[in-house]
């Protein structure tokens, strides 16, 4: 995968923090400092179709299927995460008690082409 | 524009840096306030002084066998390649490296960088502060060159400009750069794979002799 940099215009992951502290809910979110928000944005022309994590073999068979079924025909494809993991959080609930949790699929860390 | 290819993130890059992270810190706060199920974020009446919270959850957390370093660590060659390992405590490193004399001698230095290689301790993302020290003046002291906040999410090699630092260095005649490495408590060690040659920080050096100056005769 490919991290953001600069005017990059294909297909890569966006860093993105925001600091609990930043927005004041420094409070009421005990661990951890803040959330990595990263996105995944950019241009997913053809030949990129079908890479997420540049899997060669996949890539083929996409070619080889936009070959058969002659290019125009083909939809765009889109620049989406490949790799996620959760976010962990300790924060205190609206009765004030001190919850742990972790929300699946939060944090992106790899994009793709579809 | 009608004609750019749509995408979910694409309409962000098209919106002003400052509302696009106004947009990005509204989706944030939605995105967790969601998962979590909450309608708005709990308005805490008395919460506990972090400080001693977080010292009480370190002492909940069961803390991974203490991985300081063997004490039997090669000492660093000379070179500008292997690292002085010395006062370190439990958060934080310091490598010294030192440049050989012909180094540092008439030559420029074009680039530098340092190679380090992490070996995290768990998932999740692990930050580090690395901190380039030289000598004030007097050479009894070190003050702060630069200092980088890395986020180390899996181990591997990671590489750091320190090209200005060394030629700031070179510039006041010394011929040792020291670098300061401070992780979280539970970290332990950072370089774990410090006492392997194999893994052992060491910093790539490019540099050219300086040509006498050729006065040009016109």
């Amino acid at each position: 995968s490919i991290d953001c940099s600069g005017d990059s215009r294909m297909c890569c992951r966006k860093e993105f923090f925001v600091d609990f502290k930043e927005i004041g809910w420094e409070d009421w979110i005990i661990q951890p400092e803040g959330y990595h928000m990263n996105y995944c944005a950019g241009l997913c022309p053809l030949h990129m179709a079908g890479i997420p994590g540049l899997a060669a073999s996949f890539h083929t068979a996409v070619l080889n299927l936009i070959k058969a079924n002659n290019a125009d025909a083909a939809v765009d494809s889109c620049c989406v995460p490949t790799q996620r993991r959760p976010l962990s959080l300790l924060y205190y609930d609206r009765d004030s008690n001190i919850v742990k949790t972790d929300i699946p699929d939060m944090i992106v860390d790899a994009c793709g082409c579809t | 524009a009608p004609e750019a290819v749509w995408c979910p993130a694409c309409g962000l890059s098209a919106l002003a840096p400052t509302t696009q992270r106004d947009a990005l810190i509204a989706l944030a706060k939605q995105s967790i306030l969601s998962k979590l199920h909450l309608p708005a974020r709990p308005n805490v009446t008395q919460p506990m002084p972090r400080g001693a919270l977080l010292t009480a959850l370190r002492r909940t957390r069961v803390r991974p066998v203490d991985t300081a370093l063997p004490s039997g660590i090669p000492r660093g060659g000379g070179g500008g390649s292997g690292p002085h390992l010395r006062s370190s405590t439990s958060r934080s490193v310091r490598l010294h490296f030192h440049f050989a004399r012909e180094l540092a001698g008439s030559n420029e230095i074009l680039q530098a960088t340092l190679h380090l290689f992490w070996a995290v301790p768990g998932p999740g993302t692990h930050p580090v502060t690395v901190r380039l020290l030289q000598p004030d003046p007097t050479g009894l002291n070190t003050t702060v060159a630069s200092e980088t906040r890395l986020e180390v999410q899996r181990d591997g090699w990671a590489t750091l400009d320190v090209g200005r630092a060394v030629q700031s260095l070179f510039g006041q005649g010394s011929r040792r750069l020291t670098v300061e490495l401070e992780v979280a408590e539970d970290w332990g060690s950072p370089l774990l794979a410090i006492h392997s040659d194999s893994h052992r920080p060491f910093v790539a050096a490019q540099a050219r002799a300086r040509t006498p100056h050729r006065v040009q005769r016109r």
